[in-house]
């Protein structure tokens, strides 16, 4: 994956993006 | 031994099959607990709703290669739910790691998660048969066809949703090859580039509703 831009930071997850706590 | 288009095919094909020999098509003990610790229970929906999209799955299938080849279909589509179980127990160790919590209730209740779940473990499964023809410029099997965005009409999912899991999807599963990692970042960048911006996309309502909560970060100019 290191060719791979990771554009989330640490401290966001899929719960954040699917809008949950 | 040279790798030849159809070797390399046959290796990706060999190492995903291989990833999954352990993993089921039903949610595993972890993954069950995690159902459990819900506020609501979302198992019985987790199941129904993988029920109906394999039948939804396995006809457009069947529709695009030919009907003689509806094993085929289940065949995709039962790999395709053994590695987005893996995948979903290993982002809720994740999250559970990151946020200390165990209830993750409106997550595992958001159907448009699983599906899109679903649709990026559909298609990682589908990339791997196709491999070697594509990257090869070939079109002789008639399941190049099911190249993305083709997962995106059969489980009726909008682009940018699909977009939202890429990226945790990678993280939680590092045994993914490179090729299938590119192949992955091909697709969020076509997402971004064209298919999010058509009419019906939630894009443009996330963009009102920033809009309408004021000032806060300056939207480029929209040349850049």
């Amino acid at each position: 994956s290191q060719d791979y831009h990771f554009g989330l930071e640490d401290h966001e997850g899929i719960s954040e993006l699917f809008d949950c706590d | 031994p040279p790798q030849t288009p159809i070797r390399a095919a046959m290796n990706s094909i060999q190492q995903l099959r291989g990833g999954l020999t352990s993993a089921s098509d039903q949610p595993s003990g972890n993954l069950i607990v995690y159902f459990k610790n819900c506020t609501v229970d979302p198992s019985e929906e987790i199941t129904k709703r993988v029920g109906q999209l394999g039948q939804i799955f396995c006809q457009k299938f069947a529709e695009a290669v030919g009907q003689r080849c509806e094993g085929l279909g289940k065949t995709r589509f039962t790999l395709g739910v053994q590695l987005h179980y893996k995948v979903m127990e290993s982002m809720l160790k994740s999250e559970e790691k990151r946020l200390s919590v165990q209830n993750f209730s409106k997550l595992l209740n958001n159907a448009t998660f699983h599906t899109s779940l679903l649709a990026s473990a559909l298609e990682v499964v589908l990339a791997t048969y196709v491999g070697g023809s594509l990257k090869n410029g070939g079109s002789e099997s008639p399941e190049t066809d099911l190249c993305f965005p083709w997962i995106l009409d059969v489980f009726q999912l909008h682009a940018f949703d699909f977009y939202k899991v890429i990226e945790s999807f990678i993280k939680a599963e590092p045994t993914l090859k490179h090729d299938m990692i590119e192949h992955l970042g091909r697709c969020e960048h076509q997402i971004m580039e064209s298919i999010a911006w058509k009419a019906d996309s939630p894009l443009f309502e996330l963009l009102r509703q920033s809009r309408e909560e004021g000032p806060g970060e300056q939207a480029e100019p929209p040349a850049t």
